[in-house]
């Protein structure tokens, strides 16, 4: 079970369709301060579902739609796909890769898909929790944020065993 | 679910004792379930332990169980995870990410700049770790730093234009096994 | 006491667009003064200001004047301070920094590693400047990276043995004047 | 006016007197992970009168008491001396230096001392306001803390500027 590819599209600093594929092993994303390193995070965890807009540094959600540069104009909509590989046969849906897709809009308007297919939101969270990976996503620690687990209290560390198991 | 938590949490102390060996070699740590709710009884052998954790716990009215952190970095004296340098509070909290991950691997992890207070000694023993599991789980390093990405299969350089318009170029690395055996 | 804060500030205004041109080469900053309790008024000109400021203000019921940065970075369309990155979030805070300073110096400043989300090409802007400002305060800069260390006129080495115990070993370093001029 | 020497004694992982001498140009603190560099800079926040433990890592103020190492036994009390020299006269105090002292002992007995003399905090605090030093040492930036000003109301910010006017 792993992460196969994340596909940004008008998400934060890539307004044009960016993707990226993992294979095995180590993968480590590179780049000066300011490149957009973070956003690929940011756009990992706004689509498996991130409810927050301060998890993805934003004061709205629709801080994350591409606000334009210089002589670029901005997006109309936001759009991210994660990939996951279903190795094991873990995820009930009988595929063997699962597409997850978010999209915004500036009017406000966004769905997630499920391989293609519109679906809600609690869809999506019970498609990642076979797939073990728990709706607080603590597999992705955010920049600044490693020192959390060491700051917070007892119960918090209690419940992330908890979701893991 | 309790005794899932339960199997978890003694698979995860147990990891983590190791863990730390690794990451403070000469140190000692150890994952402890407290129950504030039985007040004195959980302050045995808990010295340390703010007496502001049972109270919290009173307050929501249920019996919290959490779980405490204790690390002692070699030479020291076992003391507040509080008092603890920005390294070494980064150090203990990777090393209980990692030991829960022992105990349950997520599929991916996402890890950005979380060295960015290490000294390059505990970068490398940071680094260790994640080529020494990246057979389980697919381990995602997100850095600024040149030594961090030393240690990638597979680079991926993001770089932004004058227009505010970020690019990705991707690059698979010779195989870094045959690197470090040439090495 | 008014007249002193709206000089400070207008010095620290005119030096924070000077410093973030070196900071952010190509891009540009400002310090704005808000006053929230005047409504729609403190709104033109701010349409990226979130509108809670009004709101917080109100509530604890006093015209409470307040302090807006803003920066855009070279190329980048002028957006919250929130979305800008790490390393982007640190040189602002440095930016303020310096401006208030160049405004009314301390005698002396203690920086803990504060170049920690840096990469090496904004570590060497911020160290220009702490080196070009060395004559009009003292700077102290406490750091675990090397590159920092080589800005350094005078460095305290600490360690620490296996005993828990600090200790501190200083050097004066050859004129760092003479080191550049020879470079 | 600048700082001319911090004296450490009992203070955190400093048990035996370590004194720290400044002089001009730049001052550099080096050293690995957890050997005692942000201890000196709670030292100094620690001596110019910071009132709250988290300030400096603590949870209690005794915890700047040095609690003993591997063979080493624990001291009986912290205490911290700040040595500011005054060039430009600034100090009313007539003197060319001003030497702050903070003792605290285990069994919570604590006291400041100006130039020898015993006195109370606030007249260390208006000491370090005629040298330049407001209350909030907002010239002391600790570890983790240098985005503060990027995160914080406008409202705080203007108060770092009265503060400094
Ligand atoms: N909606 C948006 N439209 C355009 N640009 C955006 C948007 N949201 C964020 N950005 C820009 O993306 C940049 C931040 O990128 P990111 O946080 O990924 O950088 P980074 O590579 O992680 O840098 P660092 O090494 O400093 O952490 C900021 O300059 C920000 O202005
Ligand atoms: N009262 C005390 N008695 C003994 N040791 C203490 C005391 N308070 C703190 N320490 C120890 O001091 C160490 C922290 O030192 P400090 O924060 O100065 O490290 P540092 O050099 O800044 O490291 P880093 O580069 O990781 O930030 C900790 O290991 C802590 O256990
Ligand atoms: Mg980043
Ligand atoms: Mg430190």
């Amino acid at each position: 079970m792993h992460l196969r590819s994340i596909t940004l599209k008008g998400f934060k600093s890539f307004p044009t369709r960016t993707r990226l594929e993992f294979g095995h092993g180590v993968s480590v994303i590179v780049g000066p301060n300011g490149s957009g390193k973070s956003n690929i995070t940011d756009a990992v965890l706004w689509a498996l579902g991130e409810q927050s807009p301060l998890a993805v540094r934003g004061q709205s959600m629709r801080d994350v739609i591409f606000a334009g540069g210089h002589g670029v104009q901005g997006a109309r909509a936001a759009e991210v796909e994660v990939v996951i590989e279903d190795g094991e046969g873990r995820l009930d849906a009988g595929f063997s890769e699962v597409s997850i897709v978010r999209r915004l809009e500036r009017d406000g308007e966004g769905e997630y898909r499920l391989n293609g297919a519109r679906c809600r939101l609690v869809e999506v969270i019970e498609v990642l929790s076979d797939s073990g990976l728990g709706k607080e996503m603590h597999s992705v620690v955010s920049q600044g944020k490693v020192e959390q687990i060491v700051l917070s209290r007892p119960r918090e560390r209690r419940l992330l065993i908890e979701e893991a198991a | 679910i309790r005794e899932a938590f339960e199997e978890t949490f003694a698979a995860a102390a147990e990891n983590f004792e190791d863990v730390v060996q690794h990451l403070f070699p000469g140190g000692r740590g150890r994952l402890r379930l407290v129950h504030p709710e039985r007040g004195p009884r959980s302050l045995i052998g808990a010295a340390e332990s703010p007496p502001g954790h049972g109270e919290t716990a009173e307050e929501d009215g249920q019996p919290e169980t959490g779980v405490e952190i204790e690390v002692t970095p070699p030479g020291k004296s076992a003391k507040r995870l509080s008092l603890l340098s920005g390294g070494e509070k980064s150090l203990v909290a990777l090393a209980f990410m990692f030991a829960v991950f022992l105990a349950r691997p997520c599929p991916f992890y996402i890890l950005d700049e979380v060295e960015a207070a290490l000294d390059d000694i505990n970068i490398d023993r940071f680094l260790e770790l994640v080529k020494r599991y990246s057979d389980r789980a697919q381990f995602i390093v997100v850095t600024h730093q040149k030594r961090t990405m030393d240690a990638a299969d597979t680079l991926y350089g993001v770089s932004m234009g004058g227009d505010g318009v970020s690019r990705v170029v991707s690059r698979r690395l010779a195989g870094r096994a045959i690197a470090e055996a040439a090495a």
